[in-house]
């Protein structure tokens, strides 16, 4: 098994910043 | 007195819009688009100016109550006074890192930090496996424990190259640079077009730009 436990953690919402640049 | 007429109250931070263009990726004008974005941030639901947990939960998320791990994280990190809210200053300092011609070496630095979780200057295998717990829960993905762990001790192994038990900073550097993608999510691409998304005062910050 060739997944990298940083890859897998960097699919967290979490890090997904573009929320801030979205109409509200 | 006429001091405070002549001089409308600001956001705390944003008195020094050249000074944070000259410290940060961002021109003066793009410093004042962002002030647009922060004024609308920090006044979604306590009119502070000031960005707040639930403020910066509700923007990602469209949900103030959601919690995230690593929402959390970064939201601690970009809080540089640590006073649990986000002012103007800090808020344009750290989205720098993310613009697209940011040093290479500030998002390693602030990448390590973020999953530093326990702020112990090392990155441990515990936190590791925490944050790939975290991930797991928040998506639809279902793994054994026995996988995780095959997966934590695998990346571990890559990462740990002195065997001391715990990531170092030079060690993440190192694993870094042969994985260049782990460092993906500290490139926000939108942040080179930041006058284009908030155009309404660009006209004038390009006016005052030119005067400085």
């Amino acid at each position: 098994c060739n997944l990298n436990a940083f890859d897998i953690i960097s699919y967290s919402a979490g890090f997904d910043l573009s929320g801030l640049f979205e109409e509200k | 007195g006429c001091f405070s007429l002549k001089r409308p109250k600001q956001t705390p931070g944003y008195e020094k819009p050249s000074v944070l263009a000259a410290e940060t990726p961002f021109t003066v004008s793009e410093v004042k688009a962002l002030y647009e974005l922060f004024k609308k941030l920090s006044n979604s639901i306590i009119n502070d100016g000031l960005i707040h947990k639930e403020e910066f939960q509700l923007a990602l998320f469209r949900n103030r109550y959601r919690r995230n791990l690593f929402a959390d994280r970064i939201f601690d990190l970009f809080d540089i006074k640590r006073n649990g809210v986000i002012d103007f200053e800090e808020f344009v300092r750290s989205l720098g890192v993310f613009h697209p011609n940011a040093l290479v070496e500030d998002k390693m630095k602030f990448a390590f930090r973020l999953y530093d979780l326990r702020q112990t200057g090392f990155i441990e295998r515990e936190e590791l496996k925490e944050m790939v717990l975290a991930l797991l829960h928040e998506s639809e993905l279902v793994l054994s424990d026995d996988e995780v762990e095959m997966i934590v001790d695998n990346t571990w192994k890559d990462a740990d190259t002195n065997g001391d038990g715990k990531i170092d900073l030079e060690e993440w550097k190192e694993l870094v640079s042969k994985n260049p993608s782990l460092l993906k999510n500290m490139t926000l691409p939108y942040l080179k077009d930041i006058t284009m998304a908030f155009p309404s005062f660009v006209l004038s910050s390009e006016v005052e730009d030119t005067e400085i």
